[in-house]
């Protein structure tokens, strides 16, 4: 065969770039491909199998969304730019990080992300909390500590703190290093995939964890309030509040959520209940929201029934790695 | 000595205590 005819039989394909929490990654796309296409390989690559929580975020027109898994990846409103960037991020949170996350690649990607969350203060946290945290992300980084060879100034690079928390006192950074300090080395003997659900552990209890906040407007008032998707259900709160709702609606009492244009319905399962409507401020937001509440609501029903037998393979893998790790650990 | 990392939320007011007098007089 000519080389003219080898050309001709290679499909079209485009290139995308894929940055995950620590790690960027280029791929050929055929032109045919879908989003689960892309989004497999993707998976693949990580050797990652906990794959429901993850999808494929781009912005467009200063909009968040994620690329649809059924439908062909070019035939989305995604950026024109050549490499195509995605962020590969987890779109969804487990109720129980402890009992959820399985895999060590799954735990370590959502460590990499909830940081990032609280040290960029997505995610409120008390000063406390923040040295509690940043003392498992050394001991998660570095292994034991060693004052041999974790000699002051080790830590200077590292972000650990969010500017707001630094900010709330007049302390050095030798003084932080020193605080952190002293709480790592009480971790000694903690492999890093323990130091990092410890991480998750304290991180999930936050108030703004895993919750997707959307600036919404009641019809009745045109109050400015907030929506709050969660792995838990929706939640309302007043616009200055980010903490606790005025309203929660849980996944298992809700009957059904709708939307047209900017409107959104939902209808709880009482029928006496009052249905709650409220408006979005683009057609867009209001896709994003019901698609965060269908992905949130198939979680928690699946959470709730028996676990598939992927999954209960998954778990003994995890434990019987787990119990492996602790071994070598140990032995060491 | 480092302090004694005894339950979560004495730990946390352990560290509670000890950022106390550093704290920016705004903040405290």
């Amino acid at each position: 065969m000519s080389i003219r005819g080898l050309k001709k039989k290679q499909p079209k394909t485009f290139k995308v770039k894929v940055i995950t929490m620590d790690a960027e990654m280029e791929f050929s796309c055929e032109m045919k491909w879908k989003g689960k296409d892309l989004f497999d390989l993707v998976c693949r690559t990580l050797g990652l199998r906990e794959t429901w929580f993850f999808g494929l975020q781009y912005t467009i027109k200063g909009v968040c969304a994620w690329l649809k898994m059924e439908k062909k990846v070019l035939e989305q409103e995604i950026p024109k730019e050549d490499p195509t960037q995605f962020r590969f991020l987890a779109k969804f949170y487990p109720e129980k990080v402890e009992e959820e996350l399985l895999q060590e690649i799954t735990q370590h990607l959502f460590f990499l992300q909830v940081k990032k969350q609280i040290l960029d203060e997505e995610i409120h946290c008390s000063p406390e909390v923040t040295v509690l945290l940043a003392s498992y992300a050394v001991q998660a980084k570095y292994g034991d500590y060693d004052p041999n060879f974790h000699k002051p100034g080790f830590l200077i690079q590292d972000e650990l703190l969010p500017k707001r928390v630094l900010k709330q006192y007049q302390m050095t950074v030798h003084m932080w290093e020193e605080k952190i300090t002293a709480w790592y080395a009480e971790h000694r003997g903690i492999a890093r995939d323990e130091a990092e659900m410890n991480y998750l552990k304290i991180a999930q209890d936050l108030a703004m964890y895993g919750v997707n906040y959307f600036p919404i407007e009641q019809n009745k008032n045109h109050r400015d309030l907030l929506l709050g998707v969660d792995a838990k259900g929706i939640h309302v709160y007043s616009i200055n509040n980010r903490f606790s709702p005025n309203r929660s609606f849980e996944w298992s009492a809700i009957r059904n959520i709708s939307y047209s244009e900017k409107e959104l319905t939902i209808k709880p399962l009482d029928k006496k209940a009052e249905v709650f409507k409220f408006f979005s401020s683009q057609l867009k937001v209001n896709k994003l929201i019901l698609q965060l509440c269908i992905g949130n609501h198939d979680l928690f029903m699946k959470r709730r029934r028996v676990d598939s037998i992927e999954i209960q393979q998954m778990k003994a893998q995890a434990r019987e790695e787990k119990a492996r790790k602790k071994m070598e650990h140990q032995r060491l | 000595n480092p302090p004694k990392f005894v339950t979560y939320h004495k730990a946390l007011q352990e560290i509670r205590n000890s950022l106390l007098p550093f704290a920016n007089e705004a903040s405290s």
